[in-house]
């Protein structure tokens, strides 16, 4: 089924966390 | 390579291969990976979200990739 906008936004929100660890994780690699 | 093991990349590409928005849960992981313990799946899945790979979604048993 579709998702409420409530999940939509943890989606969106925890997305944004992970992105920002990728750069984290890659910028501690150089 | 990209830093991870076999396994990781294995469920890495799972991750990435689902096109649902609330993403793959971790029982439809272990049923693609046949031969992988749900705790090895789990800590796969746990180092791949410290490493930004992927994320949970609508709770958390569903998963997401970055990278898509």
């Amino acid at each position: 089924g579709s998702l409420t906008a409530e999940q939509q936004r943890r989606i969106e929100e925890n997305r944004q966390r992970a992105l920002a660890r990728r750069a984290e994780r890659l910028a501690q690699q150089e | 390579s990209n830093g991870l093991s076999a396994t990781q990349n294995q469920v890495l590409s799972l991750i990435r291969s689902c096109p649902d928005a609330q993403g793959i849960h971790i029982h439809d992981l272990k049923q693609k990976l046949s031969g992988m313990s749900i705790a090895v799946i789990k800590q796969a899945v746990e180092f791949l979200c410290n490493e930004g790979h992927v994320f949970s979604t609508i709770d958390e048993e569903h998963f997401r990739s970055t990278d898509n």
